[in-house]
Formats: C-alpha cells, sequence, structure tokens
C-alpha cells in the first residue's frame, strides 16, 4: 500500500526539502521504492539530485496538466530505488493556470493515482505558500510531515498551518493525517533553540518526532554538489538525524 | 519624493522579513518617515512589531481591495516616524481573489498612490514567491532590495529572480531598478558562506551593497518580543550591520 506523504510549511527556509531529499534517500536505502515530486517552481529539489535545467521538461508541471505520459516525466537519481518529478520554472504558471479550471485541487491527486502504486513511498517537496500547488499536494497526500526550523517565526506559523489542515480536512481531504511534526537547524549554542523545542514538545507531544535535525554546515553544502548530505557526507551529524528520522517514521507504520 | 522599495525574493526564509523591518526602523530613527507594508499572508512584520492578531483588521488586504478608507488601515509602530500596514490572514484569499479581476497586478500600486506622499520611504515585505501579491509589490515600487542568505540554493534562485525582474521591466513596471542586494546571516565560521559571497559579488558587483548582515542570534529572538533587533538590542553585530545598511541606502540616494 503506498503512502503519499506531503512536505509542507507555508514558512520559508525550515527545511522542507532538505528532509524531503534525505527521507526519500533513507527510505530507498532500506529497499524502498520512492518517488519525490518536486512541487516547487524554485526546484531546488531537482538541483538537489543534479538534475540539470535542461533536464526538466517534461516534469511535474506537464504531468499534472496531463500534457505527457507519467513515464515520459519520471527521471531516475544516483540513488537505486528513488525516481524525481524535476519542477521546471513553468510551475509557477501552473498556480495561475489552476485557478479557472474544474476540479483544481485534484490534478496531482489524479495524475499520481496512474503511478503510486509502483512505490512504497511518494513524497512531495512543497513550495512556503498554501497556494494551490499546496493544496493539490495535500489534497493528494495520506499525510503531512510539518519540517519546524527551531525559530520563533515557525511557531507561530504552527498554529495557521494546523487550522489549514482542520479546514483542508472538511473540504478537500477527509483522510489528511499529521505524520508529524520534526525540529530542524536546532543549534544548542542557543537557547532559542531549546526553548522552540520545548514548546512544540510541550503543546503537541503527540506530533513531534524523537529525532531532531541539529543544524549542520555538512547539510547546506551538499546541494552544490548534486547530492543529498546522505550521499555528500554520511557520517556527519546531518546524515545520521535523517537515518534515525527514516527508521523513526517506518516503526511508527508499523504500529 | 517617496521612494517605494520591495524586499523580494522567492526562496524563502532569506531574511526579508528582518532586512524590512530593520532597514524600516533604522531609516525612521535617522528622522524619515517611513511606512512599512506587510504583504505576506505570514504576517511576520505585523508580529514582530508586536501588532496583536486581533488588531490586523482592517490591514494590507482591505487596503488593496479597497474595502475601507485607507488611513483606517494604517498602525502607528513604538518607532515615531515608523507605520506598518498590517497582514492577516485574509490576506492569503487575495492571492485567488485577485487573479480574475481587471488591472489585477496594479491594485497596491493604485492604494499607495493615495498615501505615499505622506512618506519618504515605503517598504514592502514580500512571501517567498512571485506571485500575485509579489507581482503587485513590484509593480509598485520604484526598486527591489535583494536579501540573499549565504547558502547555496539562494544563488541559485538569484538568476531565475534577475530574469523575472527583466520580464517586469518589459510588462508591469519599465521603471523597476535593483536597488541592491544585502548577504544576510554570513557565517565566518564556514567557508560556504564565504564562497557564496565572492560569486555574488564578482558576478555582479555593481548590485551588492558593501554592508553583509551576520548572523548573530540576538536578530532571531527579537521577534518573540515584538520588536525590531535595533531595538531589542541596538549595540549587537545584527543591530550595527543594519544601522550600517541604512547609511549605506542613504549615501546611494545621494549620488
Ligand atoms: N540541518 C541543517 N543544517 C544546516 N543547514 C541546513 C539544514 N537544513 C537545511 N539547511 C539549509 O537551510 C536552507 C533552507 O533549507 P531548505 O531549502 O531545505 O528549506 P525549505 O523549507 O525547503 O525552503 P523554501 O521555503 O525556500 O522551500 C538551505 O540553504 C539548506 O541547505
Ligand atoms: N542575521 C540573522 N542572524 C540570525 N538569524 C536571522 C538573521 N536574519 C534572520 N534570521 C532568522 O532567520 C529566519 C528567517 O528570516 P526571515 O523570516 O526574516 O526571512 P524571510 O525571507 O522573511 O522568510 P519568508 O520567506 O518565510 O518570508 C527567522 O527566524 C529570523 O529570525
Ligand atoms: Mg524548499
Ligand atoms: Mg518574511
Amino acid at each position: 500500500m503506498t503512502k503519499v506523504i506531503s512536505l509542507a510549511n507555508q514558512k520559508g527556509g525550515v527545511g522542507k526539502t532538505t528532509t524531503a531529499m534525505n527521507l526519500a534517500t533513507a527510505l530507498a536505502a532500506v529497499q524502498k521504492n520512492v518517488l519525490l515530486v518536486d512541487l516547487d517552481p524554485q526546484g531546488n529539489a531537482s538541483t538537489g539530485f543534479g538534475i540539470s535545467l535542461k533536464d526538466r521538461t517534461p516534469g511535474t508541471y506537464e504531468f499534472i496538466e496531463g500534457l505527457e505520459d507519467s513515464k515520459e516525466c519520471l527521471r531516475a537519481t544516483q540513488i537505486p530505488g528513488l525516481y524525481i518529478l524535476p519542477a521546471s520554472e513553468h510551475l509557477a504558471g501552473a498556480e495561475i493556470e489552476l485557478v479557472n479550471v474544474d476540479d483544481r485541487e485534484n490534478h496531482l491527486k489524479n495524475g499520481l493515482q496512474k503511478i503510486k502504486n509502483a512505490f512504497d513511498y511518494v513524497l512531495i517537496d512543497c513550495p512556503p505558500s498554501l497556494s494551490l500547488l499546496t493544496l493539490n499536494a495535500l489534497a493528494a497526500s495520506d499525510s503531512i510531515l510539518i519540517p519546524l526550523q527551531c525559530e520563533f517565526y515557525s511557531l507561530e506559523g504552527l498554529a495557521h498551518l494546523l487550522k489549514t489542515i482542520q479546514r483542508i480536512r472538511t473540504t478537500i481531504n477527509p483522510l489528511l493525517q499529521i505524520e508529524g511534526i520534526v525540529l530542524t537547524m536546532y543549534d544548542r549554542r542557543n537557547t532559542l533553540s531549546a526553548q522552540v523545542a520545548y514548546e512544540v514538545q510541550n503543546h503537541l507531544p503527540e506530533h513531534v518526532f524523537k529525532t531532531i535535525i541539529p543544524r549542520n554546515v555538512r547539510v547546506s553544502e551538499a546541494p552544490s554538489f548534486g547530492k543529498p548530505v546522505l550521499i555528500y557526507d554520511v557520517r556527519c551529524p546531518g546524515s545520521i538525524a535523517y537515518m534515525n528520522l527514516a527508521s523513526e517514521l517506518l516503526s511508527r507504520q508499523k504500529s
């Protein structure tokens, strides 16, 4: 049974792309078949896997609009078992084009119906907004995984995001669950990280992953080599944390 | 002569809000009359100035849609000479509502025409996207100030943003200038910051501000107190950098 998970948070720069890429890599490393959907017109996940700008069409845009055969839109990555739907700048146009189309929130869901059974996990990397692209992702998903940077503004955005999830449950996707909240860029050197972690663990204990992703410069170096940090430097603190996150996610599935 | 400047970059979490708030504060400190427009539905700039969630309507949404008298939408801040147009969640609705409206990119511009002469500077804090709200900001602006986090993904987004600016010059705003690129969250401890700074300073020397904003935990602590860092801790490295940025901006105006 394929599980579709959206990595979403309207706050920018909280680690959505980094978490999507490395969770996908860690799951593929334990023999899961994984599809990563790059739904952000910035195309950071596509860059992070070394997909050149010239090789991104057809990609997610053509897939959503039904312009190409789905299989043509997929790309293999350097990781066995991990495929990606790459994002190009065209995707920014989809935001406006979809507004006046019937069933506008379900285009991605309808596309994924045709191919998702070939995968154990589909992870969707969302742009930093609650716009039509993100609504398409949440309509297509079984659950949402929320990366939360250990900063004040992130905490403030969480309340707004949880309200939006409630609204989505009563409209486009009654089955949407919260997979969990993962604390990212935790910096032991400053108290702000500890305060934010304490707030979230206290208010939403049932949703917060035990694994916390530390701030680790190796993580931010990896994208310039077109690799997830798990491949760039498997022994660094960031990689170890992402492997722990994957095993925590898998053990939650079982119970 | 009022100057309207957008703080924009579709990459999330690069310091748009932090730069908008502290530049506005530093300009007000040297007796300029300043209006900060919070154009992000997240409302981080409104939070950063301590505007409570209950006090944000009427605000930017009502101002853009022409639902209220402009003066009703403005709020004074704790800083003399600095006013804010606060953002509420309604603003997220404007993205979809504006798509089918005539002259959809010029709603903010038309609204600002009526009130901007009361100010020396209008700074617009944009959401992390190139959507209709950001297009409204760029249509209304004399120039764009681009905060650029010293990270690889930011660098990649810059090329895309510069192309978008070219497109805007040939469509909705032929007069749009580039005010400059300001490097943010520079971390002396890691080489990535230095590499990104070197790349930008080498490729676009005429656009990069000499002032670089260092990563400084006091900056990220300030929002939880509802104050810009310039008020929260005027002597910290972040505050000193923002004051230098304001004087660099002012000296560029004169020449
Ligand atoms: N654990 C970490 N340690 C250090 N840097 C990190 C870590 N996680 C992410 N980063 C860096 O922080 C920046 C933001 O991360 P990322 O791009 O994954 O966030 P995002 O939420 O996807 O951003 P956007 O909102 O623009 O889509 C990137 O430059 C990334 O390399
Ligand atoms: N110089 C700095 N040193 C340390 N932290 C900083 C600095 N500048 C900004 N921050 C923190 O980094 C985070 C991102 O900054 P900010 O919210 O201003 O970016 P943004 O571009 O406005 O984000 P968004 O794309 O979500 O609108 C915030 O938590 C902020 O407090
Ligand atoms: Mg991202
Ligand atoms: Mg912001």
